[in-house]
């Protein structure tokens, strides 16, 4: 990985005896390298490198026996950094129910993550309602009832001939009625530059003020995760993103670039197809399966 | 951006962050770039459409020629694989009513027994369409499914039969193992089938697609792509390396979740829209 390109570096420059702050410069092409082929965007790259390079044309690498292991150092924790503590708490309303909308892109893993959350809330001592806002897909109200069997959790559906906005008014109510304190809404997937499909979700958030909107993006997603997490951040205000699909090898890159354009929180990974599947997002192991 | 100019190395740098800002990845985009110095140097390059157009023609040749599914054979057997999401079931819709359309007979299997209503969601695409679908109990093997969907072909006179299979992510060994138990009574029931397999990829992944087809290709011989969502903003840059290093032609692209969101690839139509 990094760390073995870097010492490989480190070792060629180092022959010529003291290492100069050109060096390092070069040095942080190997962490440019890394971080591309790990999907991490190319504007974040350019950023977080000049980033690490101030730092590391400073005396802590100049000066070290072992500079490589310093660089990493420096890279491990600007990347820890800049993805966040982990922050898996969901924002609970004042007064019931607190509602959670999730959003994303086709086949991102909504509505798995959907019945993955209402199940990780539910242990917490919850009463999740799971709602089928998704009409367009074939069978996705179907899906999402499967899955709440499966979980033996309620789900709310008006069918497929009301709208998402109706639908999700109608679950809150519905919520309120029957005790449910956390309302999770399950939405079509959508392209962030359909202007309507997001006019739709824009009106879903006027009519039932979401406590949390979560973004749920694919680990292996590339260079496009920043302009879908920017849109989908301008048109609706995102207040946490879950990343799915992580039991993959891909490096997960999109990690970064989602954090760095949008500031939200990650708040869950998820980890397999399984409805148990959802752990708290670890930052600090992010990092180092970035840097690979 | 048209007209005269020094191409200098600020100019060939842009090139190259074009190129990677659409998933075409470093080593790619930096072999591209190579060439492209090389010959603006020999051909004495001056003008930037003349630039453009040699560019685009080594994406091309990269690419390879334009190649169509294999559907010689009657039944065609289409064996259709890919990671979580990408599209499978869908593209096998659009693909059904392509078949119908051109006036064949097509069954479709639901080899998805796992994912939750996978078997519904791929039976609402039959009847929008109107072809048959062979199915089974959820739950029940995947392969059972795919030996049913061969025999009723034969006795039905098909000439396509599409199997979907459930999603899986390449470094899971055992889903891997389970589709190439699929693929091994596939050829088992007929030594040519399956007569393609296709590999569907969202347009949306990223370098990991490499391994994703790398895996596919060693588990159940891939023969071609389908590339999905590509009427999202991702270029789907990936299948240059993928058809660099693995020589796997890109066959078809998804441009909608409708049923006629099918086209055949075109390998300039492709390279032109990775500047766009
Ligand atoms: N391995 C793995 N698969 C996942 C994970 N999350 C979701 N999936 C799978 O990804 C595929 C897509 O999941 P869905 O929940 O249908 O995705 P979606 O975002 O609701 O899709 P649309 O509604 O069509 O936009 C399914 O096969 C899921 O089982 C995960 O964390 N790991
Ligand atoms: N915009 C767009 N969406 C697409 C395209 N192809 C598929 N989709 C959508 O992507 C999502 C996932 O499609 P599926 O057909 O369920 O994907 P799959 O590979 O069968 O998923 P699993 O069986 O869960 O692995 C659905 O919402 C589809 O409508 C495409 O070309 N463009
Ligand atoms: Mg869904
Ligand atoms: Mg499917």
């Amino acid at each position: 990985g990094l760390a073995e390109k870097l010492q490989g570096t480190f070792q060629k420059l180092k022959g010529k005896g003291k290492l100069s702050e050109a060096d390092v410069k070069k040095a942080m092409r190997e962490v440019r390298l890394a971080l591309l082929e790990a999907d991490v965007n190319y504007k974040v790259v350019k950023d977080f490198v000049s980033k690490v390079q101030e730092r590391a044309v400073g005396q802590e690498v100049l000066k070290s026996l072992t500079p490589a292991q310093q660089v990493i150092k420096i890279v491990n924790e600007e990347l820890t950094n800049l993805m966040g503590g982990e922050q898996s708490k969901i924002k609970i309303a004042s007064k019931p129910p607190t509602v959670i909308m999730l959003v994303g892109l086709q086949g991102a893993g909504k509505t798995t993550t959907a019945g993955k959350l209402a199940n990780v809330l539910r242990k917490q001592g919850r009463r999740p309602l799971l709602v089928a806002g998704d009409i367009y897909r074939p069978a996705a109200i179907k899906q999402l009832q499967v899955l709440g069997e499966q979980l033996d959790l309620p789900v709310f559906s008006l069918g497929d001939k009301q709208s998402p906005v109706n639908i999700a008014r109608a679950a809150v109510e519905h919520a309120k009625n029957h005790g449910n304190d956390m309302v999770i809404i399950d939405t079509a997937g959508r392209l962030h530059v359909d202007e309507e499909l997001m006019q739709e979700l824009s009106d879903i958030k006027e009519n039932v003020e979401p406590d949390e909107i979560l973004l749920v993006v694919d680990a292996m997603t590339g260079q496009d995760a920043v302009n879908v997490a920017q849109t989908f951040n301008e048109q609706l205000g995102l207040t946490g993103v879950i990343l799915t699909k992580l039991d993959g090898d891909t490096r997960g890159g999109a990690a970064l670039s989602v954090k760095a354009v949008t500031g939200c929180p990650i708040k869950y990974a998820g980890v397999g197809e399984k409805l148990d599947a959802l752990e708290p997002f670890h930052p600090d192991r992010m990092a180092g399966r970035i840097l690979g | 951006v048209s007209g005269k100019r020094e191409f200098d190395e600020d100019f060939f740098e842009e090139l190259e962050e074009i190129l990677v800002q659409g998933d075409v990845g470093v080593n790619t985009a930096l072999e591209l770039v190579d060439r492209l110095r090389d010959a603006v140097k020999e051909q004495k390059i001056k003008e930037t459409e003349r630039l453009y157009q040699v560019l685009e023609q080594s994406i091309v040749e990269m690419l390879g020629e334009d190649q169509p599914l294999n559907v010689g054979a009657k039944p065609s057997v289409i064996m259709v694989v890919g990671v979580n999401g990408a599209g499978k079931t869908t593209t096998i819709g659009k693909l059904a009513h392509q078949f119908k359309d051109q006036g064949k007979r097509v069954i479709i299997a639901a080899g998805d027994t796992f994912r939750a209503a996978a078997i519904d969601q791929l039976e609402v695409w039959a009847n929008r369409v109107g072809t048959q679908i062979i199915k089974h109990q959820e739950g029940s093997d995947p392969a059972a499914v795919a030996f049913d969907a061969i025999q009723a072909a034969r006795s039905r006179n098909a000439d396509v039969v599409i199997i979907d299979t459930a999603g899986r992510l390449q470094n899971k060994t055992n889903l891997m193992k389970e589709l190439q138990k699929v693929h091994r009574v596939i050829n088992r029931e007929d030594p040519a089938a399956p007569h393609e397999v296709l590999l569907v990829l969202d347009a949306t992944t990223g370098q990991n697609a490499i391994s994703q087809a790398k895996v596919f290709k060693e588990a159940v011989g891939v023969t071609g792509i389908a590339l999905t969502k590509l009427d999202g903003t991702a270029k789907g840059g990936v299948v240059l390396g993928i058809a660099n290093e693995l020589k796997i032609p890109v066959k078809l692209i998804g441009v909608g979740e409708g049923v006629e969101d099918l086209r055949p690839f075109d390998a300039e139509e492709f390279a032109r829209a990775l500047f766009a």
